[in-house]
């Protein structure tokens, strides 16, 4: 464990925290995609199947079950406590279009083929693209309330503290894991627009909002 | 072989 893992896994923690607090304190999820929180809560379940099969320490068992948690109480808030707020004629990305490709390469290119192990390997590049419904609503309407973008960097943030932990790993622990890297570079420069406009914007007391 | 290959990242 070295600096930049933990502050990763905290950043992870906080935009889920923040997630959360922003849907329960505004009893609404507007402009919230319902469906990338969908594809979340699929990602921690295909990836942490392994709580079942070996045991990492108890740092890593309970941060897994307080992502999972958190997840599906995320998707409990959009779907149904506060679904009349759920503004679904804009969440309309076509999420077959990632889950059916990531399904297929999760098959192709693999550590081991096994089922666990196949899971994870979905799990890692699903979540590499699992924000792409996130973004692509908040195209379509042009603008996102400054607490999803406080969210929107956290979860960024956190991949990329991650990048900077592999380098580290593989320098001082001769660690590499191929699938992970690729899929965690993906997955940072999905954020890099996002990342300029917080930087720009948001930052400086702006509202995130996008040219027509 | 075992059942899965540990990953001890979340």
């Amino acid at each position: 464990m070295n600096i930049f893992r933990l502050t990763g896994d905290l950043s992870h923690l906080a935009a889920i925290i923040i997630l959360l607090l922003k849907i329960w304190k505004t009893r609404s999820c507007a402009g919230i995609s319902g469906k990338s929180q969908l594809l979340f809560a699929l990602v921690f379940t295909t990836r942490y199947l392994d709580l079942f099969t070996s045991f990492i320490s108890l740092y890593n068992t309970s941060m897994k079950l307080i992502y999972v948690a958190c997840s599906y109480a995320t998707v409990y808030l959009i779907y149904m406590k506060f679904k009349a707020t759920y503004d679904g004629n804009h969440d309309t990305f076509r999420v077959e279009f990632l889950v059916v490709p990531v399904g297929g390469l999760s098959f192709l290119v693999n550590h081991d083929f096994s089922p666990l192990e196949i899971l994870w390997t979905f799990s890692i590049y699903l979540e590499s693209v699992a924000i792409l419904p996130q973004l692509f609503m908040i195209s379509k309407t042009g603008e996102a309330e400054t607490i999803t973008t406080h969210y929107l960097f956290f979860l960024g943030l956190y991949r990329a503290l991650y990048l900077i932990n592999w380098i580290w790993r593989y320098y001082f622990e001769g660690f590499f894991d191929l699938i992970a890297v690729v899929a965690g570079v993906v997955q940072t420069i999905l954020y890099c627009d996002f990342f300029y406009l917080y930087v720009t914007k948001v930052l400086k007391g702006k509202k995130l909002s996008l040219p027509a | 072989h075992a059942l899965n290959i540990p990953h001890d990242e979340l």
